[in-house]
């Protein structure tokens, strides 16, 4: 069974979807078969990969309600060795199509339950801006949860939210769910604030944080308007080099935990 | 009644909060009451205006399940003529607590029309980052939109949808809905993203995009940590310079639409 990961932050704008992108795309680069599963209803991360609206025949909406298997829905991308399941706008409104079912917060699990695809060595989901039926999916179906955190204050506000939610659903319906690990993003060394959220973040959570931290890079928010991962579009950048480093140091920490 | 005016955008941040806050604080140096509602489960703009956790006794969360009127619900803030209703977690159950209810999209509508305020001349309603209920509860009660677009791609993939869902509005429950303006938020004169998109946003948006941009500035950024607006915590910045010019602009744009 494939291990699954989910990227998850409710603070908006965080670095979710390009933490998505760009580890999935590390991880193809390193031979890793790699599935990303779009859970925004903005679709970023199906974009940021080149799949595009008029690609979108059977979407993460169609998985979630039963109507596809995972293999149906899922598509090439540009990038070897990594596969994606598109997202749709309509996955706005899951919790109405949903509303009578039972067991709504397994369904995205049922559905890797159900992935016959042995080859695969890691899912990734993104995750939207809310602590909604679309993350709670994820987090019920997923082994590990990777927290992308803003150097921000805002950002940090929200962390302990985060963390409850994550231990509420262990202590519910996916007792296996781990905090994987908390990755800094859109570092700036030149302000001061970056740096005071790293020493909070570091003191009160230690090894749960990586080393790796992605620094604030506008490589990185081009990329996606040439639908192309950052490690495509310019490999040599300083946001391609921590997304390399932050997944060997991803499957460092799996192997030793 | 007071003018209401949804701070309004999905993509998760791009600048919601920050323009609440500073907004309503450079309309209320300008003489006008104020009163700014948090409708976002994060709470931000309650904790960036020095309502913490334990202040907020009664919340948008008691006003839109009806226990509490928003005079109930009102609290002072440190800028003279700002009040806030205080944002809460609870916010993200919205949903499951008005399953059974009929109407569930014009209950903010229906406790700004019982608002006995005469003084309050404007209503701003901080959104989470999501077309969700309590986006959809602020756009049915509000007179205009202002949308914060960052410059950046992603930002700009979910305009479209925005703007359809304000036209929808508009079509169904809220006729007088109109988008007030686009005001381009983090706007870096160093990258090249932030020109391509203005020039973009100009030449598709015209008349609705604000002439005033708002330049990243790190001291906006910094000025939540001391919970205070901008305008407070550094008034010379770029940052509380552009807040105060978007405020005139604002108020132009109203008496001369
Ligand atoms: N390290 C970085 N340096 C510069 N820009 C970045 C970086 N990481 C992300 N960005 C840009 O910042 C914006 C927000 O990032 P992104 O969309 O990945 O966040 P998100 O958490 O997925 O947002 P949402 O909450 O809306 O899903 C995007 O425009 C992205 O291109
Ligand atoms: N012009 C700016 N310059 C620098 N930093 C900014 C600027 N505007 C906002 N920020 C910072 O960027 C982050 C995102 O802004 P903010 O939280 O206001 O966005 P939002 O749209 O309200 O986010 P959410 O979608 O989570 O509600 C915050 O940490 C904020 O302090
Ligand atoms: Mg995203
Ligand atoms: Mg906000």
């Amino acid at each position: 069974r494939p291990r699954v990961i989910a990227l998850a932050n409710q603070k908006g704008g965080v670095g979710k979807t390009t933490t998505s992108i760009n580890l999935a795309a590390a991880l193809a680069e390193l031979g890793k078969s790699v599935l990303l599963i779009d859970m925004d209803p903005q679709g970023n991360a199906s974009t940021g990969l080149g799949v595009l609206k008029a690609d979108r025949k059977i979407t993460t909406f169609d998985v979630l309600t039963g109507e596809a298997s995972l293999e149906d829905a899922t598509t090439k991308t540009s990038v070897q060795n990594l596969h994606l399941v598109p997202g749709t706008t309509d996955l706005s409104s899951i919790d109405l199509e949903l509303v009578t079912e039972a067991n709504k917060v397994q369904r995205l699990r049922k559905s890797i339950d159900e992935y016959q695809n042995p080859q695969t060595d890691f899912i990734l989901i993104d995750c939207p801006p809310a602590l909604n039926l679309l993350t709670i999916n994820a987090l019920s179906a997923a082994d590990g949860v990777v927290v992308p955190l803003q150097c921000e204050f805002f950002a940090l506000e929200g962390l302990s939210q985060l963390m409850m939610t994550i231990r509420q659903i262990r202590q519910t319906v996916n007792p296996s769910l781990r905090t994987q690990g908390i990755v800094l993003t859109m570092y700036d060394v030149r302000n001061n604030l970056s740096g005071q959220v790293e020493s909070d973040v570091r003191e009160n959570l230690g090894p749960l944080v990586y080393r790796t931290k992605i620094p604030r890079n506008v490589r990185l928010s081009e990329a996606p308007s040439h639908f192309m991962s950052s490690l495509q579009y310019d490999s040599k950048s300083s946001g391609s080099v921590a997304y390399r480093a932050l997944a060997v140091e991803f499957l460092e920490k799996l192997e030793h935990p």
